[in-house]
C-alpha cells in the first residue's frame, strides 16, 4: 500500500541545514496498525507529513497504492489525499474562525457532499467524540483536549482507508485517551483502516501490531517481522 | 502564598452558558509542588489562568502574597505576573515571528536587562533545554516538542517564584519528559519554587507533594492533609 524508499528531507542549506529525514525505507501493508516512537526532534512529523501527502521529499521516491506520488503536483496531491487520508495534526491545525462542527465538516465540502448531510455527520460525530454540548464553540472557546478531539473528528468524517494520527492524545487525560485509541483500534480492527500513529505513550505503542523507531531522521528499529 | 475563595468563571450567557468553574476553595503554601488532574474540559487550564493572573474570576476572591488581585488593572496584573510568575502555556503561545531565542529572551524584556545579557542567559537557557542547534528557528520550523521547551525556557527564564505549566510534557517522549521533570523537581527542591503543574502523566503526578481533582468546574479531591 505504502512504499517510501531511500526518503530524505532537508530543510535549508549549508552551516544551518537540517536533515530531518536522511534515507528512509519503509513498506506499510493495507490493514496494518503501526506506531511511531523516537525522540522530540528525530522527524516523526516530518515523515508522516510526506506519508500523508502534505509535503514532498527532498529526494526519493513514495508509492502510495502503487502510484508515484514523489513528484505530484499539488492539486493532484490534494485529491489522492482528500479521497483516502485523514489526517490527525499534533498541533490540531484548525481554523480559528470556523466552530467545531465548522471544522469538522471541511473535508466533506472537498468531496461534494451537501449541506444537510455535512451538517447531520458532522453532528454525529462530534457527538461520538463527546463534544455535542461544544458544537459551536470556536477553538478560542474549547480546551486543549477538545481541539483535539475536534481534529480527530475532523479526520475520521470522512471514512478513510488510512489513518494517519501525530500524537493524537497528548492532551487528554487518561480515560478519554483510552476511548480515543479503543475507537481507532476498532477502526483498524473491524473496518480494516490501516492506523499509522505517533506515539509517546507506551499504552498505544503496545495496542499497535508493529512499531518503528525514528531517530535522527532515520529508522533505527522496526518490530515488522 | 495563594487564597482562593469561592472562585467562579462564567463564559457566555443564557442556553450556551458555561460554568468553566463553579465555586473553587484553595490555598497552597510557598514551596508546595501541587499536581492538577481531571478530565478533558474540567476547567484545569481556566482555574491555571486565574491563579497566572491571565485572566480574572467572574465571581469570588483571589489573593496572591496576601494582595487582592481580583479587581485588579491589567498592568497592575501584569507586572505582578512579570515579576513572580513563569508560566508554560499548554498551547506554547509563542511568537511566530520571533526565533526560540527571541522568544525565551522577552521575560527579560519586561524585567529591563540589556540586550547583551538577554541574548547571553537566552542561549544558556535552551542549551539546558537540548536546544542550541535550534536557537535562530522559528515556531514553524521546530518540533511539536522543541516548541514545547521553547516554552518552558521562556516560562524559567527571570527565575520567577511560582512557575505554573500546563502539561509540559504532552509532546515530549519519555525520556525527554523526564528530563524535564526531573528539572522542575529541582527549582522545587532546591531553589524553592512553587510548582502548579497540570498534567495527565501519572509519573509526574506521582512526583508532585500534593494532588488536586478537578470535575466540571470543581475540585472533588485534595490529597493535602
Ligand atoms: N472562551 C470560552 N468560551 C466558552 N467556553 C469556553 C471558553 N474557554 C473554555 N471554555 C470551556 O470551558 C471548559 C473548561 O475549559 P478548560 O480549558 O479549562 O479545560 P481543561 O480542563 O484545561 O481541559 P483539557 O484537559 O482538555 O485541556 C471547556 O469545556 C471549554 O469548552
Ligand atoms: N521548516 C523547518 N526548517 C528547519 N528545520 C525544521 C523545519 N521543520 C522541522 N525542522 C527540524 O526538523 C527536525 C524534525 O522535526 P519533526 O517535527 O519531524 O520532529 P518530531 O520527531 O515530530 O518531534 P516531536 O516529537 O518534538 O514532535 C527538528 O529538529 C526540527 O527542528
Ligand atoms: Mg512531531
Ligand atoms: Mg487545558
Amino acid at each position: 500500500l505504502i512504499l517510501l524508499e531511500d526518503i530524505k528531507k532537508i530543510y535549508g542549506s549549508g552551516p544551518t541545514q537540517v536533515n530531518a529525514l536522511s534515507g528512509v525505507n519503509l513498506k506499510i501493508r493495507e490493514g496494518e496498525f503501526m506506531a511511531i516512537l523516537g525522540p522530540s526532534g528525530s522527524g516523526k512529523s516530518t515523515l508522516m507529513n510526506i506519508i500523508g501527502c502534505l509535503d514532498r521529499p527532498s529526494e526519493g521516491r513514495y508509492l502510495l497504492d502503487n502510484i508515484d506520488v514523489s513528484g505530484m503536483k499539488d492539486d493532484d496531491l490534494a485529491s489522492i489525499r482528500n479521497k483516502k487520508i485523514g489526517f490527525v495534526f499534533q498541533m490540531f491545525n484548525l481554523l480559528p474562525k470556523q466552530s467545531a462542527l465548522g471544522n469538522v465538516m471541511i473535508p466533506l465540502l472537498y468531496s461534494g457532499v451537501d449541506a444537510r448531510e455535512r451538517k447531520e455527520r458532522g453532528l454525529q460525530i462530534l457527538r461520538k467524540m463527546g463534544l455535542e454540548g461544544r458544537w459551536h464553540h470556536r477553538p478560542n472557546e474549547l480546551s486543549g483536549g477538545e481541539c483535539q478531539r475536534v481534529a480527530i473528528a475532523r479526520a475520521l468524517i470522512n471514512r478513510p482507508s488510512i489513518v494517519l494520527a501525530d500524537e493524537p492524545t497528548g492532551n487528554l487525560d487518561t480515560r478519554t485517551g483510552e476511548e480515543i485509541i479503543l475507537l481507532f483500534k476498532r477502526l483498524n480492527k473491524d473496518e480494516g483502516v490501516t492506523l499509522i500513529m505517533v506515539t509517546h505513550n507506551p499504552e498505544i505503542a503496545n495496542e499497535a501490531s508493529r512499531r518503528i523507531y525514528v531517530k535522527d531522521g532515520k529508522i533505527v528499529e522496526d518490530t515488522a517481522p
